[in-house]
């Protein structure tokens, strides 16, 4: 892959690696912290009956949230960012080069780097691009850190379960998401409560199979 | 100022400016969310009887911030950084050059972009640097972004009033922070639980008593 190839060109290539082995793929991202890691361990076994799916991780050092996912039965590759706030295309393809991918996966959930702000310009590749906000963090997200909110297939306000002990107004946190979006999906749920995933996880079967 | 300055050399000259006129400054960082402008808005008010203090707010977009704080009756200035993550040090030397400081100011507060990764990279100039964690973010964040905990003089942990309702084991946390950095000074608190500042004002106070 030659220097001169920019981040865009080299997610296109990731983008045919997913399409040939029929890999739907999702990029995960927040500000750190918001929730991706337990999202996906109470996602991926959610899914299991009918669907396999395989996580990459990104973050700074170590592989702290891979070895949880791993904890929870789910297969994840870490990629290792250092000083770099965010996943690029480049990174992933190496990851990509590197590892053979089992066949018949269906789902590819990228978790990036936390950080609201640079993930937004670094396209990876991927068909659905997803951002976390939990509402312990102000309703004014939105406005403050436009771009990844504008780029983004789907918003998910986590940690509801907290919305009696914050003062986060989720009506206007969704006028906010929509004013800058008006296309996004929004869910509002929390990963402590039973039974709150099934709206994301309905938006998930659909969007795989429209997918293929 | 040439553009062969590097962020250091410019950190350097806005030191000089900070120092000519006395101006203890303190750059305060986090994820986004963490608190940082709820702790200025506690705090400023708090010193008031014996310290004026004056605001620098760095965000992508917008003033929502500054303004918080002008309601609050505090005196803030905003830099726009558009696509950049962080604030730098060329971007605080021109609002340095721009605006006149009032004399006889006691403490600048530089409030740097909601991110834990690339602030840490770029020093602006400032005496102290301080990192806020908020206890909903999860105690693994020092072990997972560890080069802005490792390069600061103090760590906050925030929101301690919902220790109740998430599962973030303080004593760990401390200990992550000292594993990485056992200079570091631990305050654990909350903006909600009036008394909360005690220890933290009087770092403060120490910090510029020692300045002087
Ligand atoms: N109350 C509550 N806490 C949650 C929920 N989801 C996650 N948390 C907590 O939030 C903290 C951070 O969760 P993670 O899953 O590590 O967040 P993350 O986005 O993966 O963090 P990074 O990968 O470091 O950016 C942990 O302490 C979790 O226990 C939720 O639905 N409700
Ligand atoms: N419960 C509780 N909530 C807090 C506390 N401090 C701040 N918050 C809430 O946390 C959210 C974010 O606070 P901010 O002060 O805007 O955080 P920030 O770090 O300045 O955010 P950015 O500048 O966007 O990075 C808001 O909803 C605040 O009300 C606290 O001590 N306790
Ligand atoms: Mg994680
Ligand atoms: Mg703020
Ligand atoms: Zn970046
Ligand atoms: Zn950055």
């Amino acid at each position: 892959e030659g220097i001169l190839r920019n981040n865009d060109e080299i997610a296109e290539h990731n983008r045919e690696h997913f399409d040939e082995s029929g890999l739907f793929t999702i990029n995960l991202m927040s500000a750190p912290g918001a929730g991706k890691t337990s999202l996906l361990s109470a996602t991926i076994p959610a899914l299991s009956d009918r669907y396999r799916s395989l996580v990459v991780e990104g973050d700074m050092v170590g592989e702290l949230d891979a070895d949880r996912l791993r904890n929870n039965g789910i297969t994840a590759h870490q990629i290792t960012t250092g000083r770099s706030c965010h996943l690029d295309a480049a990174m992933v393809n190496r990851l990509l080069h590197h590892v053979s991918l089992p066949s018949n996966l269906d789902f590819l959930f990228i978790e990036n780097v936390g950080n609201l702000v640079c993930p937004a310009e670094f396209p990876l590749g991927e068909h659905k691009r997803v951002v976390l906000l939990s509402v312990t963090e102000g309703a004014d997200k939105p406005l403050k850190y436009p771009v990844i909110f504008r780029q983004c297939d789907a918003v998910i306000f986590t940690k509801c379960d907290l919305l009696p002990h914050v003062d986060f107004d989720l009506a206007k946190a969704m006028e906010y998401v929509h004013g800058i979006n008006p296309e996004a999906q929004i869910f509002a749920l929390s990963v402590k409560q039973s039974g709150g995933l099934t709206e994301w996880l309905q938006w998930l079967e659909r969007q795989i199979a429209e997918y293929r």
